[in-house]
């Protein structure tokens, strides 16, 4: 009887058992095959089926990422913090030795946690690149844009003007300011005259966005300097943005002043795309130095930005919602666009405190002053008075600019 | 989320990464 019984129950589970290892296997097998797909492999793109897009879209992602964004601001029970990190942690892969905060107690929830800082040094930045990486991730595609049109993935691509913007060209003037050094190899001292331009000798803080626009060395009073000193963020232009640093106006202003001799023949347009995984330290800084003049913010849909859904949805970059800054670089035209996710829908740039994307349609309506008809829409705004010289917010090699909020 | 770059360059411009490639804040990407 014994034995019989025993027949019984390997019969029992051997045969589900069986069925959920070889499903296991063809599912693993099936997502390494379209994780190949969508990192640019030889196969080229399935795109989802229009009914398909048109079922996912119907979700209320933006209402789900808001949410999602509220739970994981719920400050969590001191016993429940180091635990909890350490477990997504070691789901997501996140580098703990990294983190500058040693004592995870003292994030009071995952969004904190997940907008952690890393500590000082850990991210080496390559000075002799020109362009190095604005985040940690994953580089799923690179390459040169032809006709106005970026490939998203193998034979799909999608319209530059859609992602930024219409002639994101003209949005970036190109530099024409008589300027004078007074040394190249000097440090610069704020206080002290730093260029000529046009005759009139400028100050740094004059420069970098002063309150007197320019003050004459012997006639000047140096009400700019104190008050610049005393404030921290002034309203400048059409957006308010945080004063630059003179560190960073030096730096990117010496490389932008560096004669670029390459004729416009000789020139292309390329591109990359970074993605970020959840585990991923979720800051982002200036891949190289460069001025950023406009910033349009797209508030569009929150579909996931996974290299599967970049397989599948044809124009995701484009139906996500997005911030574009414009720029110039000292090879011209430049542009940085974080894109917007399900689960990371808010972004958020550091020196543009007015920008806030992932926002309820009642908050639309208070500050954009106009009634919100649920369409995406594209608010363009400039930098322009962030560096009176350099017409626009320098942004030096590896500077922190901003990162992506859970939700 | 996903971060793109869009940038205007000599036509000496490489990339010195690979798709697929895991990169870190600061590494190198492109050299002219």
């Amino acid at each position: 009887a014994a034995r019989a019984g025993q027949a019984k129950f390997m019969r029992w589970w051997a045969v589900p058992a069986v069925i959920v290892l070889v499903s296991a296997l063809f599912v693993g097998k099936k997502r390494k095959k379209e994780t190949r797909e969508g990192e640019g492999g030889d196969q080229p793109a399935r795109l989802a089926k229009p009914w398909q897009v048109a079922a996912y879209s119907t979700l209320p992602l933006k209402a789900m990422s808001r949410l999602w964004g509220k739970f994981n601001d719920i400050t969590l029970p001191m016993w429940m913090r180091e635990p909890g990190f350490k477990l997504y942690s070691y789901v997501f892969g996140v580098n703990l030795d990294e983190v500058a905060e040693n004592d995870l107690r003292k994030y009071a929830n995952l969004g904190e946690f997940f907008y952690r800082e890393l500590k000082p040094g850990v991210r080496p930045i390559d000075e002799k690149a020109a362009l190095v990486s604005p985040a940690d991730g994953k580089v799923l595609h690179f390459g040169v844009i032809h006709d106005g049109q970026v490939e998203q993935v193998k034979g799909v691509t999608y319209s530059l003007d859609a992602l930024l913007g219409q002639n994101p060209n003209a949005s970036a003037p190109a530099h024409k300011v008589d300027f004078e050094y007074h040394d190249e190899d000097e440090v610069m001292d704020r206080h002290r005259d730093f260029a000529i331009v046009n005759g009139i000798p400028y100050t740094v803080d004059s420069l970098i966005g002063g309150t007197d626009g320019h003050r004459n060395n012997e006639h000047g009073n140096g009400e700019s300097q104190r008050h610049a000193d005393a404030v921290d963020h002034e309203d400048r232009g059409d957006v308010a943005i945080r004063r630059t640093s003179t560190t960073a106006f030096n730096k990117v202003s010496k490389e932008l002043l560096k004669p670029d001799t390459t004729p416009e023949s000789e020139k292309e347009l390329f591109f990359a795309v970074i993605y970020l995984a959840p585990g991923d330290y979720h800051r982002f800084h200036s891949p190289t130095h460069w001025v950023s003049q406009v910033r349009r913010h797209f508030s569009g849909e929150l579909y996931s930005v996974s290299p599967y859904f970049q397989s599948r949805l044809a124009n995701l970059f484009c139906l996500n919602e997005r911030v574009a800054l414009l720029g110039r670089w000292r090879y011209g035209f430049f542009s940085m666009t974080p894109v917007g996710a399900t689960n990371v829908g808010s972004i958020r740039i550091h020196f543009d405190k007015d920008l806030r994307t992932n926002t309820t349609r009642k908050y639309a309506e208070q500050h954009n002053g106009e009634e919100w008809d649920g369409k995406s829409r594209c608010y363009e705004a400039t930098y322009a008075g962030a560096s009176r010289l350099l017409g626009g917010y320098p942004l030096a090699k590896g500077e922190q600019m901003g990162g992506f909020n859970l939700g | 989320s996903t971060v793109v770059l869009v940038f205007e360059a000599p036509k000496s411009f490489k990339f010195v990464v690979e798709a697929g490639e895991s990169v870190k804040v600061g590494q190198a990407m492109g050299v002219l």
